[in-house]
């Protein structure tokens, strides 16, 4: 038995010619988190403080679509979620429909060890974050020019794309129009 | 979505997932990482992230369902979680990673890629998209 650590930064169409520039720094973006990570077991952090540290990380790379680089909703807004949880103990907490908070898995930490709960959402998510003091800011700070680009693209085919989906192509566009969901369910 | 699961030399494990959701998804949307069993879970078995479809990992209770295979068919974790992603849920709508306490990692996916990486205490180390 030693210890171990896992990450990832999202899952979906990713295709084998993905640009350099857009493959590179998600990869230096998972190679920094994870020496974090390590760094932290190698110093006997407890795990639950292990993956909020990397999870919190992730969350500040604005190449992934968690808190600064969340994807848009169909009105241009972010709606943040995040989850923690100990396996000894199986505490738990959650959060979701968060618009200014930083780093939503620690918010997500709080509720599991402040609260008698473990989910809050939206307003009530809001207000307890004001209430712990955790950093918020303007939620224009986690909108990015690829993610107003990426819902215009999608609202145009009216359709919702998961973490990685490839560019729409017009003649797909076209083979779409008409049915019910599309491929709106796998992206 | 982002996400780590670790464990340390005691066997304690945690597992945290962070995501925006999809795009163009509607106003008032929640998917499977707030919802504890679903995209996010640990016990004393495993600890598991996972991240694609929210609506495709609710319905198979994905994270909760690694470690219950685990549980109740006795598989190790990579083939709890192989079985899982692979015949619980369709194609093209999850990958998870995970760790046991007994140190494995495994870090399936059904999409064609998912941005992943892993170390153990052995010195073994991972990154990788396909």
């Amino acid at each position: 038995m030693g210890w171990a650590i896992a990450l990832h930064g999202g899952a979906g169409d990713i295709p084998l010619s993905l640009p350099p520039e857009r493959r590179l720094p998600r990869e230096a973006a998972l190679h920094h988190c994870l020496q974090i990570g390590v760094a932290a077991l190698q110093s006997q952090k407890h795990p639950l403080d292990v993956v909020e540290l990397v999870v919190r990380e992730l969350e500040n790379f604005p190449h992934f679509n968690a808190g600064k680089g969340s994807v848009l909703t169909s009105i241009g807004t972010v709606e943040m979620e995040a989850a923690i949880m100990d396996g000894k103990t199986m505490k738990c907490g959650a959060v979701s429909g968060l618009t200014t908070v930083v780093n939503a898995i620690s918010l997500a930490r709080l509720v599991m060890e402040k609260t008698p709960h473990i989910y809050l959402a939206f307003e009530g998510a809001e207000a307890f974050a004001r209430e712990q003091g955790v950093e918020t800011l303007d939620t224009s700070h986690f909108v990015t020019p690829e993610n107003v680009e990426r819902l215009k693209r999608a609202k145009e085919a009216n359709r919702v794309q998961i973490d990685y989906t490839q560019p729409i192509q017009e003649d797909v566009k076209a083979d779409e129009k008409g049915k019910e969901d599309g491929d709106s369910q796998i992206g | 979505t982002v996400g780590c699961v670790a464990v340390d030399n005691h066997g304690n494990l945690a597992t945290a997932t962070s995501t925006g959701g999809f795009v163009n998804k509607m106003v008032g949307r929640i998917g499977d990482t707030p919802v504890i069993g679903a995209g996010t879970y640990a016990n004393n078995l495993c600890a598991v992230s996972a991240t694609g479809k929210g609506e495709a990992i609710i319905c198979g209770t994905v994270a909760r369902d690694v470690a219950a295979v685990m549980e109740y068919k006795g598989l190790s974790l990579e083939k709890a979680a192989a079985y899982v992603v692979n015949e619980r849920v369709p194609r093209g709508n999850v990958g998870l990673v995970a760790v046991s306490a007994t140190g494995e990692v495994t870090m399936p996916f059904n999409t064609t890629g998912m941005f992943r990486a892993c170390a153990t205490e052995d010195g073994f180390t991972e990154i990788g998209i396909y």
